[in-house]
């Protein structure tokens, strides 16, 4: 179960990370 | 994710700047921190040598990427543009999807291991059905099999609960319901036999055959269970 909870942890860390670099670089487009 | 990195990346390629990424891929670390060490626990308290043979590598290969997007927010602070820096964005990110994934399929393996154990169990006290000729064994034998068929079953109820492959589950859940079938009337039949066995009546052969019958039913059912937990969908070209 830990595990699982920590890898979905991951996961949304990824893609928030992705989102903040796509969000930021369409500001600045 | 990492498709709309490497998009991300080209587009730097035709002149654009990029963000500060220092609060993102701080979550990131913090994140990678918590499955290291959540990952090291699990391998120091299992006694599957595969799991702690396997998990390592993935752990290595998840912190090795984390430290990429360490150095990639760093020189991007430097210089929004740097080429270096938005590779090792794309490396790091790709990195720790996989090293988690592959973190995941160890895991999952020792899990679906330690199914098969309890189901080999089972598979061992149905090969002794052949010698009980005495209610006293017969007795001893109920109580034996008993703890493992209903561990066996959760175990499997469980499993189902998790699988996203549907013929993979309609398989489990169909050999689970024989074997739950087939048990009270393997146990039936060996009483029969130790029956007339006791009291010397006619028929002791077509007993053993019918006791033998369904024991070997149960058997290929347990096999076909251990068969299916095995087969995996997971297909590494995806990630390619």
């Amino acid at each position: 179960g830990q595990i699982l909870s920590a890898a979905k942890s991951i996961a949304s860390a990824v893609q928030l990370l992705v989102k903040s670099a796509t969000d930021a670089q369409r500001e600045l487009v | 994710c990492v498709s709309r990195l490497v998009i991300l990346h080209e587009e730097a390629e035709d002149g654009n700047a990029m963000p500060d990424l220092t609060r993102p891929v701080g979550a990131v670390s913090r994140a990678v921190d918590n499955l290291i060490k959540v990952g090291y626990d699990t391998c120091h308290s299992s006694d599957d040598k595969i799991l702690q043979q396997d998990m390592p590598p993935a752990l290595q290969r998840v912190e090795v990427s984390s430290r990429l997007l360490e150095d990639a927010c760093h020189l991007l602070k430097g210089d929004p543009y740097s080429g270096p820096a938005r590779t090792k964005l794309i490396d790091g990110s790709r990195g720790i999807l996989q090293g988690t994934s592959a973190l995941l399929l160890c895991f999952d393996e020792s899990e679906v291991r330690k199914i098969i154990r309890g189901c080999r169990k089972v598979l061992d006290y149905l090969t002794v059905t052949e010698v009980i000729e005495t209610m006293e064994d017969l007795s001893q034998f109920v109580r034996d099999i008993t703890p493992w068929l209903t561990r066996m079953s959760k175990d499997i109820d469980g499993r189902v609960g998790e699988l996203t492959h549907v013929v993979h589950r309609e398989i489990l859940v169909r050999c689970m319901d024989a074997v739950k079938t087939l048990s009270p009337i393997l146990v039936c039949a060996m009483k029969i036999f130790v029956q007339i066995n006791e009291d010397s009546q006619k028929g002791l052969a077509e007993a053993a055959e019918n006791r033998n019958y369904l024991a070997q039913r149960m058997t290929d059912e347990v096999n076909e269970i251990i068969r299916v937990l095995q087969l995996t969908t997971y297909d590494e070209d995806e990630w390619d």
